[in-house]
């Protein structure tokens, strides 16, 4: 999902 | 994880190292703007709320208590230590933090994916990132001297966000429905910001004479 994706990002 | 964004977190890693290698070698602060980097380290407080909680990799969570660490240690060297603290130059150090503060909590009250506690908190920190660079630069535009170690570490800082664009273009591209518009926008904003100072940089490099602002 997008979420997921998005807090592998510091 | 692509080489843009490997490249983007190394040189962010970089620019703290540089900064923190300063302070620790030189004991001083000289040009450093303590509210730049109380902001940071707010900004990375209300962003890695998930730390204990989500794990994504190893390299994430130690990414994420150097950033933390890093940059709570340079606030620390900055106000309590006692040689650092004495290079710090208050009288033009003047920005206010809630006149960035309190306008990126608002947006973020409003502009959120969810409003969830740690959904606002983290648009609240995409925003205060963008944007935590300002008394840093406004400082380095009144500090007629910049030294090379100041220049390079907003250098770094401004190639960190530059390769984080390039590091989006590309997962657009190749990983289905990355679409983040609160980061993509905060952080465009955020890169345009470095675009002056940029300018200068390479005018110097390219001229070989002292990194100098204009007033």
């Amino acid at each position: 999902t997008s979420e997921s994706i998005l807090k592998d990002e510091l | 994880m692509n080489i843009f964004r490997l490249a983007g977190d190394m040189t962010h890693l970089a620019s703290v190292l540089v900064l923190l290698l300063k302070i620790h070698t030189i004991k001083s602060c000289a040009g450093v703007s303590l509210k730049t980097q109380e902001l940071y380290a707010l900004v990375f407080a209300t962003r890695y709320l998930d730390i204990f909680t989500d794990f994504i990799s190893l390299y994430n969570t130690v990414m994420k208590l150097i950033f933390l660490g890093s940059s709570f240690s340079i606030v620390w060297y900055i106000r309590r230590h006692k040689i650092v603290r004495r290079s710090y130059d208050k009288d033009q150090d003047t920005f206010r933090h809630y006149f960035l503060v309190l306008p990126c909590l608002l947006l973020a009250l409003v502009i959120h994916e969810k409003f969830t506690f740690r959904e606002v908190m983290w648009a609240f920190s995409l925003y205060l990132e963008a944007v935590a660079i300002l008394p840093q630069l406004v400082l380095l535009q009144r500090t007629r001297n910049i030294d090379n170690l100041t220049g390079q570490y907003v250098f770094l800082l401004g190639a960190y966000r530059a390769l984080y664009i390039l590091n989006w273009i590309y997962r657009y591209f190749t990983e289905p429905h990355f679409v983040h518009w609160i980061t993509w926008i905060a952080g465009l904003v955020q890169t345009l910001l470095y675009a002056d100072f940029f300018y200068y940089y390479f005018e110097s490099w390219k001229n070989n004479v002292k990194l100098q602002l204009p007033a």
